[in-house]
């Protein structure tokens, strides 16, 4: 047989580099070495040259999702629940989903604006309601959020809607009190609506480090969270702790956020990401 | 924690006879992985790691009775060492009402910033604020900062219509007819990287000069928080930055590498949603978080 010699350790450590600079981690980032170092060993890769392609591709297969698309109900309305950490993008990742949902598929959208605690977030919502042109159920500030679910489940069932999307406030993961409010409001919407919520999506900002793994675990046991929204991705941020995050708790990313337009929103594809984060 | 993790690595080693040199490579390995969790940047660790490698092997750290302890405490040091001063002195303006311009990423926390800034100066220092508000761009924006502004009792300057360069600078001619004497800019929240948007900032510290200008910087940030906190620097030469959302469980390593490569003062951090929750930035206790 051929010797190859040993694995050059200063390419390894280029690539850890690049790994950890786009927040995949140390642990995700060296378990992932020691895979191309055996890869390697065992004969699996032949040349130092076909390291990258090799780690490129293991990456897409750690990402790629058989089920991708957005869970649809078996007959309307489809319920999407989207929480997440303050600011992280989920409001207007809603008025994106609204106007992909209205403008491109021709479906009814209403949206359940429960978030009745932030400063004007019903008036947000409203606004791009109206410049999307989808309905929208709103109660007062201050307002129970559950109950603004409530109602707009009703709604969407009386009016005849293919979607409901529920906005929900900001909310840290450490906030007990509030954690168990959104698992209040995900069973308002399933006593509502049978096989409610189809679909509970995490929205998280691409800019977040560690803490997006610890975020995905906890609204996960909280709400059983169905797919990842990676919003700000046209920033700089590579959003990298997405490969743990799957890795760990097998949560696909399912759409990514690219602008602050109501067309900024595009479906997760696992090559681009990985040709991307390895740049 | 990295305490046991360091405890562990120098009971083994002792088993196997003196400790090297060699073993504190090792043991500074586990201090990169536990900072590397911690968000903190991986450049900025590179010189990080060096100088504590020094320090370590100068103190002669080998032949201590407890090196693991004794690195943790030059890791501790040399953290608080980097974190700098305290220093949360706001910049007054002796001639003209005192202007401050919030900037950073979007949602990284500057309306909500504004108002506890607002009322901190207010209560602790007797100043009587007017929020601008600047940010023409995100749907409410406006309504947010007004309805931030009647909860507090301060006035909000705002325009219909109108470009954020124009309302910072019209604002300051009505705080003096006002009798205000603090002006704080909500502006939108933008990339780095968006060019005509950091044009803008330039443009507003061109027309109106604040006394203070305060990157706000969410704590969760990961790696590339060193991307963004020094393109915000190197456009705007920035005097502070602002940490949100230090309530929650984030270990908050962004705050160490800003802090590194801007060499900016951090000068208060949000620790909630509610106005009042807005604290003076305190070196050793962000220390001992970073640390875990
Ligand atoms: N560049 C960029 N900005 C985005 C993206 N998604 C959201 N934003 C911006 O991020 C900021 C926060 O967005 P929101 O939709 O208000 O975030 P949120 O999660 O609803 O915030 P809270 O309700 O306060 O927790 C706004 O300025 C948005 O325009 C994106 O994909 N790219
Ligand atoms: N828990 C917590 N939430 C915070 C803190 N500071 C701000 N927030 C929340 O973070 C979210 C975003 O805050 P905003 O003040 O709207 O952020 P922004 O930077 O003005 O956002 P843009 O204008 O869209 O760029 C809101 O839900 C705030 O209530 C903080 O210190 N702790
Ligand atoms: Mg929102
Ligand atoms: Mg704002």
């Amino acid at each position: 047989r051929i010797f190859k010699g040993s694995i050059s350790e200063e390419r390894l450590d280029e690539l850890e580099e690049i790994m950890l600079k786009a927040d995949m981690g140390p642990r995700t980032a060296v378990s992932i070495v020691d895979e191309l170092r055996e890869a390697y060993a065992d004969g699996e890769i032949k040349e130092m040259s076909e390291v990258r392609d090799f780690l490129g591709n293991r990456l897409v297969d750690l990402l790629a999702q058989e089920e991708n698309e957005l869970n649809e109900a078996e007959k309307p309305p489809t319920v999407i629940m989207v929480a997440g950490v303050n600011g992280s993008g989920k409001t207007t990742t809603i008025a994106k989903l609204a106007h992909h949902f209205k403008n491109n598929l021709g479906k009814k959208v209403l949206l359940a604006a429960s978030d009745t605690f932030r400063a004007a977030a019903c008036e947000q919502l409203e606004l791009w309601a109206n410049r999307v042109g989808v309905e929208i159920v709103k109660h007062q500030s201050g307002a129970d959020p559950a109950a603004v679910c409530f109602d707009a489940a009703d709604a969407a069932v009386a009016r005849g809607m293919d979607v409901l999307i529920v906005d929900t406030a900001g909310r840290l993961h450490t906030q007990t009190n509030l954690m168990k409010e959104l698992n209040k409001i995900r069973r308002v919407v399933e006593k509502k609506i049978p096989g409610a919520p189809h679909e509970v999506l995490l929205v998280l900002d691409a800019t977040v480090g560690q803490n997006g793994l610890v975020q995905s675990k906890e609204f996960s046991d909280a709400i059983q969270v169905t797919g990842l929204v990676l919003a700000k991705l046209d920033g700089t941020a590579k959003g990298g702790v997405v490969v743990s995050i799957k890795k760990e708790l097998d949560i696909p990313v399912k759409l990514i956020g690219v602008g602050e337009k109501a067309e900024d929103l595009q479906p997760f594809d696992p090559a681009d990401f990985v040709e991307a984060l390895l740049e | 924690t990295l305490t046991e993790s360091l405890s562990n690595i120098f009971r083994n080693l002792r088993g196997k006879g003196t400790i090297s040199e060699k073993n504190i490579h090792e043991v500074m390995r586990e201090v990169r992985t536990a900072l590397l969790e911690a968000d903190v940047s991986h450049k900025v660790l590179k010189t990080f790691l060096k100088d504590v490698t020094e320090k370590a092997i100068g103190q002669e750290v080998i032949k201590s009775i407890r090196p693991d302890q004794q690195i943790i405490q030059i890791v501790h040091e040399e953290l608080v060492h980097l974190m700098g001063e305290t220093d949360t002195k706001i910049n007054l303006n002796q001639k003209r009402p005192t202007v401050i311009m919030m900037a950073g990423l979007q949602g990284s926390g500057k309306t909500t910033t504004c108002g506890k800034l607002a009322r901190f100066l207010n209560k602790r220092q007797g100043m009587s604020p007017l929020l601008v508000a600047a940010d023409v761009q995100r749907p409410a924006a406006i309504d947010q900062l007004q309805i931030i502004g009647k909860e507090l009792g301060y006035p909000v300057y705002s325009e219909d219509g109108g470009r954020p360069q124009k309302i910072c600078r019209r604002s300051i001619a009505y705080a003096e007819e006002h009798g205000n004497n603090v002006i704080i800019f909500d502006t939108a929240g933008r990339l780095h990287i968006d060019e005509p948007l950091m044009q803008e900032l330039r443009d507003i510290v061109r027309l109106t000069a604040p006394d203070e200008i305060f990157l706000v910087c969410d704590a969760m940030l990961g790696q590339d928080a060193v991307n963004s906190a020094s393109e915000f620097n190197k456009q705007l030469e920035i005097s502070g930055i602002v940490f949100t959302k230090l309530d929650g469980d984030a270990r908050g390593g962004a705050v160490m590498s800003i802090r590194a490569i801007t060499g900016k003062p951090v000068k208060f951090v949000g620790v909630g949603e509610k106005l009042d929750k807005i604290e003076e930035f305190r070196p050793a206790g962000m220390a001992d978080r970073i640390l875990g």
